[in-house]
């Protein structure tokens, strides 16, 4: 799996979603 | 039979060596198996755990691999249909009980204050799915209206649920959950409509809602791990019916990048030769490990990242294999339970 394929990844994706989710 | 001689010579015999078989005389049908740690008198073991439709019984091990029973709870109103491991968890069963679906979750429990085996009500209603979590932890998802609660409650040593607080639920009914290994709040569903969703368990968000595609159909989440950025989740297909595009699947390996909600299939287990058509399989994962019954009454295990058959585990003389699940480990080796329906369980090491 490669970034050309899902896109850009982040190691911090669940701390960025909590952020942006609505609580 | 037939399947099983076109895997590799000796595979079968060599992937999964009989430990030890232990025989359950309950009267109704055997329904489920699994394992829990249990400690009394000091001593901590592994213990196996069966459940009939009326009955479930603790088994501990003795010397020579044989097993004694140590206690069985009665269970007579509403048939047990499902054994639910609690992870990390010493000295509590959880069970589900119902006809199709789900209508109470109940610890099976044995009362420190009083030496003395009890159970205790968690839930009842409609609930759809449950598993329980690290940290001695239950969710489940009910429909008690139009509006479906997923619910997350913390149970005590003592069986009582303690605070309980709910997940903000996604539109489709949520059918299976498995927790992201290695990160204590994050937690999965998959959805009756091929969605997989992503929860915070801590504060309740729901942070992702992604589409696992048509070419995955009906999936039930069984295992998910986050690594270097992406989130693997290893899912079967339950009603397993061959199609053109991608054979007979039972089981997939797929890999999501929450923060874009894009998926893609990492790695296909489709049914071994000879078990291919419509299919009904009850599997599990550990590891890298899947196992499940086939409808033709064989066991078959995977490697799911290989993405082939392993090993096959066809009818004895006794009848078909109706259960299989499994071990928690005790040791390095891997150990599967397999069940039939007169409540006869069989311990083999992988």
């Amino acid at each position: 799996c490669s970034e050309s394929d899902l896109g850009p990844i982040s190691l911090n994706w669940f701390e960025e979603l909590s952020a942006e989710a609505p609580p | 039979h037939q399947a099983a001689e076109q895997l590799p010579a000796g595979l079968r015999e060599e992937s999964l060596q009989l430990v030890s078989e232990l025989k359950d005389s309950c009267s109704s049908c055997a329904v489920d198996v699994s394992t829990v740690w249990w400690e009394a008198a000091g001593c901590r073991e592994l213990c196996v755990v069966t459940a009939c439709e009326s009955s479930v019984s603790l088994w501990k091990p003795l010397p020579s691999d044989c097993w004694s029973k140590v206690h069985t709870w009665q269970l007579a109103e509403i048939p047990v249909i499902q054994i639910l491991p609690l992870p990390d968890t010493c000295n509590l069963v959880c069970i589900a009980l119902g006809e199709l679906e789900i209508a109470e979750i109940r610890l099976l429990l044995c009362s420190p204050e009083t030496d003395s085996f009890r159970q205790s009500l968690v839930r009842s209603g409609t609930i759809k799915a449950a598993l329980g979590l690290r940290g001695r932890r239950l969710v489940s998802s009910s429909r008690p209206g139009q509006e479906q609660q997923v619910e997350v409650v913390s149970l005590s040593e003592t069986g009582r649920s303690k605070d309980g607080h709910t997940l903000l639920p996604p539109e489709e009914t949520v059918v299976a959950f498995a927790e992201v290994e290695g990160m204590r709040d994050a937690l999965v569903g998959t959805t009756a409509l091929n969605s997989l969703v992503i929860w915070n368990v801590q504060t309740g968000q729901l942070l992702r809602k992604m589409h696992v595609g048509y070419s995955y159909p009906a999936p039930i989440c069984h295992r998910a791990y986050s690594d270097s950025g992406l989130l693997f989740v290893a899912v079967s297909h339950p009603h397993g019916e061959e199609s053109e595009c991608s054979g007979s699947p039972a089981f997939h390996l797929l890999a999501f990048n929450p923060s874009t909600a894009r998926g893609k299939g990492v790695a296909s287990s489709s049914l071994p030769a000879g078990h291919t058509g419509r299919q009904y399989l009850e599997g599990d994962v550990k590891d890298t490990l899947a196992a499940a019954v086939l409808s033709s009454g064989t066991i078959a295990v995977w490697d799911l990242l290989l993405g082939h058959c392993t090993a096959l585990l066809p009818p004895g003389p006794a009848g078909s294999w109706a259960l299989t699940r499994w071990a928690s480990s005790s040791s390095t080796s891997t150990c599967l339970l397999a069940g039939q329906r007169d409540g006869t369980v069989c311990l083999y090491r992988y």
